[in-house]
């Protein structure tokens, strides 16, 4: 077979290679489990049924690689070098956040090696730290106007308390200070015990 | 500005807009998006109190004032272009859904697709004046996302050349549909055809619903709305009652299958062209999921950078909550997340109109791959989104449960997804269809193209030494 690849799990091409395999050979589980079903003379919609959970796995896995595929590919088209930075440290999270919650898989596939999987979670802790000032300025960028997001908590100057205190004030049952429900029902009860 | 927001964005190491361009793909497009935003944003025509505020009823009449006021603005204003009536749109509703929704993202677009030019010069001038509003009624109460399995039936009547149209069992109601309640007048039903003793499967026709002068529902029609649901309470999804309900043959959408004046059946070219609507939602959907994302976790961030908890250290004072590693952990990978499905939605978006483009042209040849790919991110990007809404939602704590805060808003709006427009686990499984079979001829040998070409590949990794 041609020349192994080394996964560098600091490398997104790396990792996209990784996420490939992981696909690959979960595409090929599903598909020998089939194989294997239908040779128990099983019918094909049975033998389809008593797959199921190898197959939707082949197809989260098969989908999982294409949006890391296609993160990967979409910061080659990313010529402003702050923003390249920031973009990759995302996509890198992105994908080791994948390999950490999929692990099961990639140590399965050979894909990485158990002190490898230590070194993700190391990884994606330096990756939260750096991504932690650009935070608000990254959701900055989706560029969300108060009056789209049409959230309190959210607002883009933070005055969050104010809105809220605001917000609650204009809700209906504060339109009157007494609700009719004292006069209908309290009071008569107070007057009754 | 609250001051910790004001040096959060001091300190970013790069420049939001040139994102935000990115994003958009250009910065003139950035510039006329926020143009068109800005005016629904300055447009008294569109304020109203917060929706949580009204009743059902009241807030399906600010949805139905709202879609009136946008179809005539957007005329005025001579806004065409489908990507700036979207950003028009995306302003209007909100968080929410408009009341007229499925007739511009269903009902007109499956005229353009599955009409004969003849149909089109028909029913399009009535769509497009709103004289017709429709709608399109395919799940039923008792089927959904296997549609083979659709109860309604349309058996032609070759002495009158029309279709009988007819919910045979209570299970067959139409069920869910946006704006079927009380909005639409017309719907495009899919019903299995019956023609010369013979049934061919699942068809689209075009059924009145609803007088076009009255509004009244037309004899044979029950039609109503399914009452409150999780989220969408400005929408009135409904239900339908087809009684042997008689419609002219030219009301099948034959620009892929015909029946003859005399009952021939004529197929389709491929089977797959009747879903071509849902193939163009779906594709849709993961751009929706991105957009959701990225709302969400806007919110959580700007408020875990607002907000100050506990101590980090004895005696120091309380830290922004954005400082903690576990807030960090639970809302950074779901930034990234959005980022991710945003350049995916962009890439679905593209391969759609590339697609059809080549279907139009007469090439089938990459209807497959873009039916099993949108399956699959539709399911995959959804099912992350709906999760992680949940996960921005309480990360904001007690406030994340207030409707002000939006955040339930947007997940009982989003979560719908999950559902419609094939439930994500059957999803899933049309694409392990493709897989397989994609594998299969990789292993008899032949060369595979498109995203699943790396079925082909034998290539190994080793683990990197450590």
């Amino acid at each position: 077979s041609s020349r192994p690849t080394v996964v560098n799990i600091n490398d997104l091409s790396s990792l996209v290679e990784a996420y490939k395999l992981r696909a690959a050979r979960l595409v090929e589980m599903a598909a020998k489990g089939l194989q294997g079903e239908l040779q128990r003379s099983k019918s094909q919609e049975d033998a389809w049924n008593n797959c199921s959970i190898e197959l939707v796995r082949a197809s989260d896995a098969h989908c999982h690689y294409v949006v890391v595929k296609l993160f990967a590919a979409k910061l080659n088209e990313v010529s402003d070098t702050a923003v390249h930075s920031v973009l990759n440290t995302l996509a890198l999270l992105y994908a080791l956040q994948g390999v950490a919650l999929n692990s099961g898989d990639f140590l399965q596939a050979g894909l990485l090696t158990v002190p490898q999987l230590a070194q993700v979670t190391q990884r994606i802790k330096a990756l939260l730290a750096e991504i932690r000032p650009n935070a608000v300025a990254l959701v900055d960028a989706f560029d969300y106007r108060d009056e789209m997001l049409n959230s309190a908590l959210g607002r883009y100057d933070g005055n969050v308390y104010e809105s809220m205190f605001e917000w609650a004030k204009r809700s209906p049952l504060n339109r009157t200070e007494v609700h009719d429900a004292y006069y209908k029902y309290m009071k008569p009860l107070q007057s009754k015990l | 500005m609250n001051p910790d927001l004001r040096r959060e964005r001091e300190n970013a190491s790069f420049n939001p807009e040139i994102l935000t361009n990115i994003l958009d793909g250009s910065a003139e497009k950035t510039s006329r998006r926020r143009e068109i935003e800005s005016l629904v944003i300055n447009d008294p025509d569109f304020q109203h109190d917060d929706l949580n505020f009204m009743s059902r009823s009241d807030r399906y009449d600010a949805a139905v004032k709202k879609s009136a006021q946008m179809i005539l603005k957007l005329r005025d204003y001579g806004i065409s272009d489908p990507e700036e009536i979207y950003f028009y749109k995306r302003v209007v509703r909100n968080n929410f859904h408009e009341a007229f929704g499925l007739h511009y993202t269903m009902f007109v677009p499956t005229l353009y697709t599955q009409c004969t030019p003849e149909q089109r010069k028909k029913w399009l001038p009535l769509a497009e004046t709103f004289q017709a509003v429709g709608t399109y009624a395919q799940t039923e109460l008792g089927h959904g996302t296997h549609i083979r399995r659709l109860e309604t039936t349309a058996t032609y009547d070759p002495s009158t050349q029309e279709f009988v149209l007819n919910s045979p069992t209570v299970t067959s109601i139409k069920w869910w549909p946006g704006g079927l309640g009380k909005t639409s007048n017309h719907a495009i039903v899919l019903a299995q055809l019956y023609t010369q003793g013979k049934c061919h499967g699942l068809h689209a026709f075009i059924v009145p619903i609803r007088s076009m002068e009255t509004h009244q529902p037309l004899p044979g029609i029950t039609v109503g709305d399914i009452g409150p649901k999780f989220g969408f309470d400005e929408v009135d999804n409904g239900y339908l009652k087809l009684d042997n309900v008689r419609i002219p043959r030219d009301n099948m959408l034959m620009k892929y299958a015909k029946v003859e004046p005399d009952g021939t059946y004529v197929k389709p070219p491929s089977d797959k062209l009747t879903y071509g609507t849902m193939v163009f939602i779906r594709s849709m959907i993961v751009g929706e999921s991105a957009k959701a994302l990225a709302k969400s976790s806007t919110i959580a961030i700007r408020y875990s950078a607002v907000r100050h908890q506990s101590e980090l250290r004895p005696g120091e004072p309380e830290p922004q909550v954005l400082d903690y590693q576990a807030q960090q952990y639970k809302l950074f990978p779901l930034l990234a997340a959005a980022y991710a499905f945003t350049f995916v939605g962009q890439y679905m978006s593209n391969m759609y109109h590339r697609i059809t483009g080549d279907i139009n042209q007469g090439d089938f040849s990459e209807l497959p791959e873009l039916h099993a790919l949108a399956a699959g991110l539709k399911a995959f990007t959804t099912w992350v989104t709906n999760t992680g809404i949940e996960v921005c939602r309480m990360s904001c704590g007690g406030h994340g449960y207030s409707r002000c805060s939006s955040l339930p808003d947007i997940y009982v709006t989003f979560t719908a997804t999950c559902t419609y427009e094939g439930e994500n686990t059957v999803m899933m499984l049309q694409t392990a269809r493709y897989l397989v079979k994609s594998y299969r001829q990789a292993r008899e040998g032949q060369q595979l193209s498109g995203i699943v070409s790396y079925l082909n590949e034998q290539q190994r990794v080793q683990p990197h030494p450590v």
